[in-house]
């Protein structure tokens, strides 16, 4: 599903160069509940902004569904990040003045132009999966902030995307909520085969990934490799 | 320190009203070390809003160092607030065109309505305590989740407060950069008899915590009563 080859990120401020990924070499397969992990500021998000084909790269090659990846324009991107890729922000960037539902259904609009027949009973049956039914018509500033992780995880699965990229998606939930949305992941896993790759420090997410990869020096290592 | 009597807040949407906080009754002594737990949407940030007089509640009593907040205007707070609280986010709240440093000395302009003569070497050693010795000059959207995270806290701190309300001060932050912080603001606890009351869902800081709070159903009670 993903292949990645000697990824370079470089951000420059002024005389400043920040080297945040080094050389990243990466290979996901179909189906795959992945974990990343490392220190803060390690490079987690920047990885997963380019493999979301939110940012891109300063050099390397990168393949998603065995097509190769090659625009140097963002906004070119789109129609391949709407069409297979769900991403739950580490900042969780909802729409200030969108509800919960409305949050939800964003990316269904985006995609057809329009709101499908049945865009608001799949988003207030996300809501619903994610413990959010008592909230749908609440603006992101009328919610918790694990209330408003949950919003922007339940946007990120609404598409039935093939892979879903989730920046430290637990970081604002407590165990049982934590572990609800972890459940609910698994079996969009499980029963969809979506590809699963989730950056986080959270050991209850640790104990769920069937594969660790671990980002250190601007380089990505499976954990047994890493060990070794 | 900090004395509450049945402090109730209540959202109200439209015709739907949210029952954040149910008669809160509370009692925190000076020099403590606090957590305070709950399920996300439980009242956590509600609570350390009220006490950090960011939000004044819709009935109840609250005594801050023996006197009573009657003010019913949040704006007329800062006074009390900016003398002697230091504020946590859980969404940082930094100032996007400021930088690091500029973002943590900002209370001490506030304050004193110019830069004091040492606020920069002040911020400095902030920045380097909390691991940002390395990004002076970056501005919030050129960092870290993480990184923004360690901003908040420098800057909480910045002014000595006598008390410190950090809203899950660590849910961006890796297991190395949180001990480090923990480490920072117990040492700040010890030698300066700082009040903390910390909201958290991380076991690393509940481990730390010579008192835990559980907040559930709109009340707040001590985790030993609670377990009775
Ligand atoms: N401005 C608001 N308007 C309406 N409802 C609100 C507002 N702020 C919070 N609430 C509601 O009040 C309840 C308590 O919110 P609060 O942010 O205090 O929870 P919390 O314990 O901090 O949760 P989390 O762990 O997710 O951060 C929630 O149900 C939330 O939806
Ligand atoms: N827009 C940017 N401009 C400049 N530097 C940046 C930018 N975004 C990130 N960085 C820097 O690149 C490095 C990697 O950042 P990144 O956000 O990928 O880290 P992270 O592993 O996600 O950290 P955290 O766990 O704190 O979220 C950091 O040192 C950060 O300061
Ligand atoms: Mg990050
Ligand atoms: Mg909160």
């Amino acid at each position: 599903v993903i292949m990645m080859q000697n990824i370079i990120k470089t951000y420059r401020l002024g005389s400043t160069e920040v080297r945040a990924l080094r050389g990243v070499d990466l290979e996901i397969r179909k189906g795959e509940f992945t974990v990343v992990m490392g220190p803060s500021g390690s490079g987690k998000t920047t990885l997963l902004n380019i493999l979301g084909c939110l940012d891109v790269p300063t050099s390397g090659d990168y393949w998603l569904h065995g097509q190769r990846i090659a625009e140097t324009d963002v906004d070119r991107l789109a129609p391949i990040r709407n069409a297979n890729i769900g991403f739950v922000f580490q900042n969780f960037n909802l729409i200030p003045v969108l509800d919960t539902v409305e949050n939800i259904e964003f990316p269904l609009l985006l995609r057809e132009g329009h709101a499908p027949r049945d865009s608001r009973e799949r988003a207030l049956a996300l809501a619903e999966a994610v413990g959010l039914k008592d909230f749908p018509h609440h603006r992101p500033d009328e919610l918790s902030g694990g209330q408003r992780q949950r919003v922007a995880i339940a946007r990120a699965l609404i598409m039935h995307p093939q892979v879903v990229l989730a920046d430290e998606p637990t970081a604002n939930l407590d165990s049982e909520t934590a572990e609800q949305i972890l459940d609910l992941m698994e079996s969009i896993n499980r029963e969809r085969g979506a590809t699963f790759l989730i950056s986080t420090h959270d050991p209850r997410v640790l104990k769920r990934a069937r594969r660790v990869l671990i980002i250190r020096d601007g380089k990505v290592a499976d954990e047994q490799a890493a060990a070794a």
